[in-house]
Protein backbone atom coordinates (compact mmCIF):
# COMPACT_ATOMS: atom_id res chain seq x y z
CA UNK A 1 0.00 0.00 0.00
CA UNK A 2 1.67 3.58 -0.87
CA UNK A 3 0.98 6.08 1.14
CA UNK A 4 1.23 9.57 -0.63
CA UNK A 5 3.57 12.02 1.37
CA UNK A 6 1.76 15.24 2.04
CA UNK A 7 4.70 17.42 1.48
CA UNK A 8 4.15 16.55 -2.28
CA UNK A 9 0.45 17.73 -2.45
CA UNK A 10 -0.25 19.82 0.11
CA UNK A 11 0.62 23.48 -0.46
CA UNK A 12 2.45 25.38 1.94
CA UNK A 13 0.12 27.79 4.65
CA UNK A 14 1.47 31.21 5.05
CA UNK A 15 0.76 33.03 8.20
CA UNK A 16 -1.22 36.03 6.46
CA UNK A 17 -3.47 36.12 3.64
CA UNK A 18 -2.25 38.82 1.70
CA UNK A 19 -3.94 41.32 -0.78
CA UNK A 20 -1.96 42.42 -3.73
CA UNK A 21 -3.52 45.68 -4.86
CA UNK A 22 -2.38 47.91 -8.42
CA UNK A 23 -2.72 51.77 -8.88
CA UNK A 24 -3.15 52.91 -11.97
CA UNK A 25 -2.38 56.36 -12.72
CA UNK A 26 -5.78 57.35 -14.94
CA UNK A 27 -6.25 61.28 -14.18
CA UNK A 28 -9.81 60.50 -15.39
CA UNK A 29 -10.91 58.70 -12.57
CA UNK A 30 -10.74 59.80 -8.85
CA UNK A 31 -8.23 57.80 -6.29
CA UNK A 32 -10.15 55.31 -5.12
CA UNK A 33 -11.13 54.29 -8.95
CA UNK A 34 -7.91 53.76 -9.97
CA UNK A 35 -6.96 51.34 -6.53
CA UNK A 36 -7.64 47.95 -8.26
CA UNK A 37 -7.08 44.58 -5.88
CA UNK A 38 -5.19 41.87 -8.10
CA UNK A 39 -5.76 38.91 -6.19
CA UNK A 40 -5.36 37.72 -2.85
CA UNK A 41 -3.15 34.29 -1.72
CA UNK A 42 -2.44 32.45 1.74
CA UNK A 43 -0.24 30.13 0.47
CA UNK A 44 3.57 29.93 -1.19
CA UNK A 45 2.31 28.31 -4.33
CA UNK A 46 -0.65 30.86 -4.97
CA UNK A 47 2.52 33.59 -4.13
CA UNK A 48 4.42 32.51 -7.14
CA UNK A 49 1.59 32.03 -8.78
CA UNK A 50 0.67 35.35 -8.41
CA UNK A 51 4.09 36.77 -8.30
CA UNK A 52 5.08 34.96 -12.05
CA UNK A 53 1.81 35.91 -13.73
CA UNK A 54 2.28 40.10 -13.34
CA UNK A 55 4.51 42.42 -14.38
CA UNK A 56 7.79 43.12 -13.01
CA UNK A 57 7.53 46.81 -11.16
CA UNK A 58 9.97 48.25 -13.76
CA UNK A 59 8.27 47.64 -16.54
CA UNK A 60 4.76 49.53 -15.10
CA UNK A 61 4.16 52.76 -16.59
CA UNK A 62 4.98 56.08 -14.57
CA UNK A 63 2.51 56.76 -11.70
CA UNK A 64 1.74 53.25 -10.72
CA UNK A 65 2.01 51.38 -7.65
CA UNK A 66 1.81 48.02 -6.32
CA UNK A 67 0.75 47.30 -2.97
CA UNK A 68 0.60 44.02 -1.03
CA UNK A 69 -1.54 43.79 2.18
CA UNK A 70 -2.59 41.90 4.95
CA UNK A 71 -6.29 40.99 4.13
CA UNK A 72 -8.64 43.72 5.45
CA UNK A 73 -6.63 46.29 5.47
CA UNK A 74 -6.50 48.70 2.36
CA UNK A 75 -3.45 50.12 1.19
CA UNK A 76 -4.45 53.93 2.43
CA UNK A 77 -3.56 55.84 5.36
CA UNK A 78 -7.26 56.38 6.06
CA UNK A 79 -7.99 52.12 6.88
CA UNK A 80 -8.29 51.72 10.81
CA UNK A 81 -4.99 49.75 10.73
CA UNK A 82 -2.75 51.91 9.15
CA UNK A 83 -4.13 55.78 10.35
CA UNK A 84 -2.18 55.00 13.72
CA UNK A 85 1.05 53.67 11.77
CA UNK A 86 3.82 54.88 9.41
CA UNK A 87 6.69 53.70 6.75
CA UNK A 88 10.06 52.52 6.27
CA UNK A 89 10.32 54.61 3.37
CA UNK A 90 13.64 53.97 0.50
CA UNK A 91 13.88 56.21 -2.36
CA UNK A 92 15.70 55.13 -5.32
CA UNK A 93 18.01 56.58 -7.80
CA UNK A 94 16.90 56.26 -11.76
CA UNK A 95 19.82 54.19 -12.31
CA UNK A 96 18.11 52.02 -9.51
CA UNK A 97 14.87 51.14 -11.22
CA UNK A 98 17.13 48.92 -13.83
CA UNK A 99 19.60 47.21 -11.69
CA UNK A 100 17.73 47.06 -8.32
CA UNK A 101 14.01 48.01 -8.15
CA UNK A 102 12.59 44.47 -9.02
CA UNK A 103 14.70 42.20 -6.61
CA UNK A 104 14.16 45.19 -4.11
CA UNK A 105 10.04 44.73 -5.03
CA UNK A 106 10.57 41.26 -4.59
CA UNK A 107 12.64 40.51 -1.50
CA UNK A 108 10.27 42.99 0.56
CA UNK A 109 7.19 40.88 -1.06
CA UNK A 110 9.46 38.08 0.90
CA UNK A 111 9.68 39.10 4.14
CA UNK A 112 6.29 40.16 4.24
CA UNK A 113 4.89 36.74 3.12
CA UNK A 114 7.69 34.98 5.37
CA UNK A 115 6.89 37.01 8.34
CA UNK A 116 10.67 37.47 8.98
CA UNK A 117 10.67 40.24 10.92
CA UNK A 118 9.77 37.71 14.16
CA UNK A 119 7.33 38.79 16.81
CA UNK A 120 7.60 42.63 14.88
CA UNK A 121 5.63 41.11 11.90
CA UNK A 122 2.54 41.88 13.99
CA UNK A 123 3.30 45.52 13.28
CA UNK A 124 3.50 44.90 9.53
CA UNK A 125 0.12 46.68 7.33
CA UNK A 126 1.54 45.71 4.23
CA UNK A 127 4.28 47.24 1.46
CA UNK A 128 3.86 49.51 -1.55
CA UNK A 129 6.30 50.09 -4.35
CA UNK A 130 5.92 53.41 -6.91
CA UNK A 131 7.04 54.17 -9.95
CA UNK A 132 7.97 57.67 -10.42
CA UNK A 133 9.74 59.44 -13.30
CA UNK A 134 11.76 61.32 -10.50
CA UNK A 135 12.98 57.79 -8.64
CA UNK A 136 10.91 54.88 -7.27
CA UNK A 137 9.74 54.18 -4.08
CA UNK A 138 9.22 51.06 -1.84
CA UNK A 139 7.89 51.25 2.14
CA UNK A 140 6.81 48.58 4.56
CA UNK A 141 3.98 49.96 6.47
CA UNK A 142 3.46 49.57 9.71
CA UNK A 143 0.32 49.70 12.33
CA UNK A 144 1.48 52.08 15.28
CA UNK A 145 4.10 54.80 14.93
CA UNK A 146 4.93 54.74 18.93
CA UNK A 147 6.06 50.49 18.67
CA UNK A 148 9.33 51.57 18.74
CA UNK A 149 11.35 48.48 19.16
CA UNK A 150 8.97 46.81 16.40
CA UNK A 151 9.91 49.62 14.12
CA UNK A 152 13.09 49.46 14.40
CA UNK A 153 13.21 45.48 14.28
CA UNK A 154 11.73 45.89 10.95
CA UNK A 155 13.52 48.61 9.72
CA UNK A 156 17.41 46.88 10.67
CA UNK A 157 15.87 43.52 9.73
CA UNK A 158 14.48 44.94 6.31
CA UNK A 159 17.88 46.91 5.74
CA UNK A 160 19.91 43.67 5.90
CA UNK A 161 17.48 41.54 3.70
CA UNK A 162 18.27 44.16 0.81
CA UNK A 163 22.28 44.57 1.59
CA UNK A 164 21.39 48.30 1.87
CA UNK A 165 25.01 49.59 2.82
CA UNK A 166 25.46 50.57 6.83
CA UNK A 167 25.83 54.01 5.84
CA UNK A 168 23.01 54.50 3.68
CA UNK A 169 20.19 55.71 6.49
CA UNK A 170 16.60 54.58 5.43
CA UNK A 171 14.18 56.91 7.52
CA UNK A 172 10.33 56.16 9.22
CA UNK A 173 7.71 58.63 8.52
CA UNK A 174 4.27 58.52 10.17
CA UNK A 175 1.64 58.98 7.97
CA UNK A 176 0.19 61.59 9.93
CA UNK A 177 3.35 63.92 9.05
CA UNK A 178 3.37 62.52 5.75
CA UNK A 179 -0.26 63.78 5.23
CA UNK A 180 0.36 66.85 6.70
CA UNK A 181 3.74 67.57 5.40
CA UNK A 182 4.11 71.31 4.25
CA UNK A 183 7.47 71.43 2.39
CA UNK A 184 8.51 68.54 0.40
CA UNK A 185 10.07 66.53 2.38
CA UNK A 186 8.28 64.71 5.37
CA UNK A 187 10.77 64.02 8.75
CA UNK A 188 11.51 61.27 9.91
CA UNK A 189 10.60 59.51 13.55
CA UNK A 190 13.65 57.04 13.67
CA UNK A 191 16.03 56.20 11.11
CA UNK A 192 18.28 52.87 11.03
CA UNK B 1 0.97 31.48 19.89
CA UNK B 2 3.12 30.06 16.93
CA UNK B 3 3.66 31.61 13.93
CA UNK B 4 4.33 30.20 10.84
CA UNK B 5 7.55 31.42 8.72
CA UNK B 6 9.89 30.94 5.67
CA UNK B 7 12.67 31.90 4.67
CA UNK B 8 14.07 32.97 1.75
CA UNK B 9 15.83 30.35 0.71
CA UNK B 10 13.02 27.78 1.13
CA UNK B 11 10.48 30.34 -0.43
CA UNK B 12 12.70 30.58 -3.81
CA UNK B 13 13.05 26.72 -3.92
CA UNK B 14 9.08 26.77 -3.94
CA UNK B 15 9.16 29.04 -7.04
CA UNK B 16 11.40 26.61 -8.50
CA UNK B 17 9.65 23.15 -7.89
CA UNK B 18 6.56 22.11 -9.96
Amino acid sequence: QVVANPEQYIKHPLQNRWALWYFKNDKTKSWTENLRLISKFDTVEDFWALYNHIQQPSKLNYGCDYCLFKDGIKPMWEDERNKLGGRWLITLNRQQRHNDLDRYWMETLLCLVGESFDEASEDVCGAVVNVRPKGDKLAIWTSNCQNRDAIMTIGQLYKERLSLPMKALIGYQSHDDTSSKSGSTTKNMYSV
Amino acid sequence: GTRIIYDRKFLLDCRNSP
